[in-house]
C-alpha cells in the first residue's frame, strides 16, 4: 500500500 | 468497504445532521464553537482536493461533496444568519485556532508520506482534523451545561472515530498491504480527545440525568 490506496477514506 | 467503516462515515453524517437540525430547527448555534466548524471546513477542503483527480467511487465522490457542502453551509449560518448569529456564545470560543491550523500545517510539511502539494495538504488536513474538536470541546467545559442536540453532535462524532479506528484494525487483518500510520496515530489521538467527554457522558446517559461537564 503507497500513498494512493490509503486515500480511500474520508 | 467494511462494516465499521460505513457505520462510521453514516455516524459521521448523522453528527452533521444533528448539528443542521439544530441549527434550523432552534435557530441558535448556543454551545457550537464558530473556531471547529471552521477547522472543519478547512480540514475538507484541503483533503478532498483529490476531487478533480483522484476517482475512488460515487458513494466516495457523493461523500466528499456533501462534507464540504455541510461544513461551509454551517460556518455560513454561525457567520451571516441574523437569528443564528446572535446566539454564538463568542465570549467563551476565544481558543486560538489559528496557532492549531500553524502547528499542523508545519508538521505536515515535516511529516507526509510524499513531499507533494497533494499530500502535505492531505497530511495536514489529517492533523488539523485530529485537533479541530479541541475548541469545540473547550467552549462545552467554559459553558458547564450542554444541550441534548449539541451533546449529541460531539457524542456522534466521537463515536465515528472510534468506528474508523475498528475499521483500520479490521483492514490491517484482512488486507495484505494496509499501513497507514499518519492516518492511524492522529486518529488515535483524535479519539483520546473524546475520552473525558464520553466518561461524562455515559454517567449522565446511566443516571438518565443531563449532561454536564466539571468547570
Amino acid at each position: 500500500g503507497g500513498a494512493e490506496d490509503s486515500k480511500d477514506e474520508l | 468497504m467494511n462494516v465499521f467503516r460505513l457505520a462510521g462515515d453514516m455516524t459521521h453524517l448523522a453528527s452533521i445532521l444533528i448539528l443542521l437540525l439544530k441549527i434550523y430547527a432552534t435557530k441558535s448555534c448556543s454551545g457550537i464553537s464558530l473556531k471547529t466548524q471552521e477547522l472543519y471546513a478547512l480540514v475538507f477542503l484541503a483533503r478532498y482536493l483529490d476531487l478533480f483527480t483522484n476517482f475512488i467511487s460515487v458513494y466516495n465522490t457523493v461523500m466528499k461533496l456533501v462534507f464540504i457542502g455541510s461544513s461551509l453551509a454551517i460556518v455560513w449560518c454561525m457567520r451571516m444568519h441574523k437569528m443564528v448569529k446572535r446566539s454564538y456564545n463568542k465570549e467563551l470560543d476565544t481558543f486560538r485556532h489559528y496557532f492549531l491550523i500553524a502547528g499542523c500545517f508545519m508538521l505536515a510539511l515535516l511529516v507526509n508520506e510524499k513531499f507533494t502539494f497533494q499530500e502535505v495538504l492531505w497530511a495536514f488536513s489529517i492533523y488539523l482534523e485530529a485537533v479541530s474538536m479541541i475548541p469545540q470541546l473547550i467552549l462545552l467545559q467554559r459553558s458547564g451545561n450542554v444541550d441534548n442536540l449539541t451533546g449529541q453532535y460531539v457524542f456522534l462524532l466521537g463515536a465515528y472515530r472510534a468506528l474508523y479506528i475498528l475499521n483500520w484494525i479490521y483492514r490491517y487483518f484482512t488486507e495484505p498491504h494496509f499501513s497507514r500510520w499518519i492516518a492511524c496515530v492522529a486518529g488515535l489521538v483524535q479519539t483520546a480527545l473524546y475520552a473525558d467527554f464520553f466518561y461524562y457522558y455515559f454517567i449522565s446517559w446511566k443516571n438518565n440525568a443531563k449532561l454536564q461537564l466539571p468547570a
